[in-house]
């Protein structure tokens, strides 16, 4: 299964 | 990234930040929608748990430090700043903004990219910030005449909330980053809250 991707926005 | 988040991101550090001053230079948060602003630091507080797990940037790093403590200082101020808190319109101030907390995560729990904690942090954070600016918005409805800075405060979070838009579309287009579906409905409500807000303002 794939990582979830960080949150890159705030 | 790109100029339209960098613009966007300006434009929500510039609105908590003159919020913040207004307050602290007149000793008065007339006008201001308290219920709003512990909202807002609910939001913060729920979507930035990453700062220490996930490592993005400086930029995206620090930002998060400012918001949490810019939003927790104004909340600070109107519940316990002996000159500020005996400003505040509690009378006035009157929308049940729990039923808010409670929708936002009722919704995150139903909706969310994963069932993890993390995830329903970030929906639920999504949600709120959708609709935290409503309590604010009866308040200001109910005013006869709209400060100047409250209006600017509610004006340039307005601008941050159309660039985020503008740099969904542009790194949609750019890098193909599909932007997750729930913050686009999401932005896209929110945006519209300013909207009519700006359309009855403007008229006035």
């Amino acid at each position: 299964t794939d990582k979830p991707k960080a949150h890159d926005e705030l | 990234m790109n100029a339209f988040r960098f613009l966007g991101d300006m434009t929500h550090l510039f609105s908590v930040l003159v919020l913040l001053l207004k307050i602290y230079a007149t000793k008065s948060c007339s006008g201001v929608s308290r219920k709003t602003q512990e909202l807002y630091m609910v939001v913060f507080l729920a979507r930035y748990m990453d700062l220490f797990t996930d490592y993005i940037s400086l930029y995206n790093s620090v930002m998060k430090v400012v918001f949490i403590t810019s939003s927790a200082a104004i909340v600070w101020c109107m519940r316990r700043h002996p000159q500020v808190r005996r400003t505040y319109d509690k009378e006035q101030d009157t929308f049940r903004h729990v039923v808010l907390v409670a929708a936002a995560f009722v919704l995150a729990l139903i909706f969310n990219e994963r069932f993890t904690f993390r995830e329903i942090c970030w929906a639920f954070s999504i949600y709120l910030e959708a609709v935290a600016i409503l309590p604010q918005l009866v308040l200001l409805q109910r005013g006869r005449n709209v400060d100047n800075l409250t209006g600017q405060y509610v004006f340039f979070l307005g601008a941050y909330r159309a660039f985020y838009i503008l740099n969904w579309i542009y790194r949609y287009f750019t890098e193909g980053h599909h932007s997750r579906w729930i913050s686009w409905l999401s932005g896209l409500v929110q945006t519209g809250l300013y909207a009519d807000f700006f359309y009855y303002y403007f008229l006035r």
